[in-house]
């Protein structure tokens, strides 16, 4: 039996628009620390690892380890029919073919529930070698995500210069070029304003900007997101929710001929 | 000219 309780549906919500765009279908790895994504997008090129911890739950049951296969779309679907703050319930019996979604307004005076069928998915999992980067960089996720927007307008690919000064996003195309500059913030009020870098090493990478783009769709999730990077590796770009997990993106770099 | 490599580059499968 596996059943999860969470409070605010709309986190659940928010998880499905950041992952959506980048897979079609995945497999949630249920077990009794909680429910683990890692599903790479079509063409190879990026990975979506997600945690949710079960002590993030307000209830969270997991008697034997499932794998689910959900079409996304069809998730998606569902989750349009609460509404952010309702509580919601995931339920599936072991080896159940079928995952129910349950919605309670707080008052109770509404439930709903749905049914959803599940997929067998050929799981293709990787194993991710632990990394110490040679630059992490933390800044306000929105930030991020006006700049990845902002530069893709001129070309492909961004690439990100992290050094000791600050870290630099560029991008050229067939009108010009564009280069945004962000030093470390001095002094900031509130942590997830500011801009920090945790440098051994200066790295530039090259990155596709449709895929940093899509990254960015986990913007409400968190106010600050964490990039890291080493030469010639993939980035991994970090958004943490609160008090429930994490989604990391991982995005393997474009490389001179 | 830029060329976009694939995770399997870089992370073996399980």
């Amino acid at each position: 039996m596996f059943e999860a309780r969470l409070l605010k549906s709309g986190q659940l919500k928010k998880i499905l628009e950041a992952i959506k765009e980048l897979l079609k279908e995945a497999t949630f790895d249920c077990s009794d620390s909680g429910i683990q994504l890692q599903a790479m997008d079509d063409a190879h090129v990026s990975l979506v690892s997600m945690c949710l911890k079960s002590t993030g739950f307000d209830k969270f049951r997991c008697d034997r380890n499932l794998s689910m296969g959900i079409n996304l779309e069809s998730m998606v679907k569902i989750m349009k029919c609460c509404s952010n703050d309702d509580i919601m319930t995931i339920k599936a019996q072991d080896n159940a073919d079928t995952l129910t979604i349950m919605f309670e307004t707080k008052n109770q005076e509404k439930m709903s529930d749905y049914e959803m069928k599940l997929m067998n998915l050929d799981q293709e999992h990787l194993g991710i070698p632990e990394t110490n980067y040679s630059c992490i960089i933390k800044m306000p996720s929105s930030e991020f995500a006006r700049i990845c927007r902002d530069l893709s307008q001129f070309g492909d690919s961004l690439v990100i210069a992290c050094t000791k000064e600050g870290v630099k996003f560029s991008t050229s195309g067939d009108i010009g070029s564009a280069n945004v500059k962000l030093s470390q913030t001095s002094t900031f009020d509130k942590e997830e304003e500011g801009v920090t870098i945790e440098m051994t090493q200066a790295v530039c990478l090259t990155f596709a900007c449709r895929y940093l783009n899509l990254f960015c769709k986990a913007t409400p999730l968190s106010t600050q997101v964490i990039l890291s990077m080493s030469g010639d590796v993939p980035l991994v770009v970090e958004y943490q929710i609160e008090e429930l997990g994490c989604i990391r993106y991982y995005l393997a770099p474009k490389i001179e001929e | 000219n830029m060329t976009q490599r694939t995770l399997m580059s870089y992370f073996n499968k399980k």
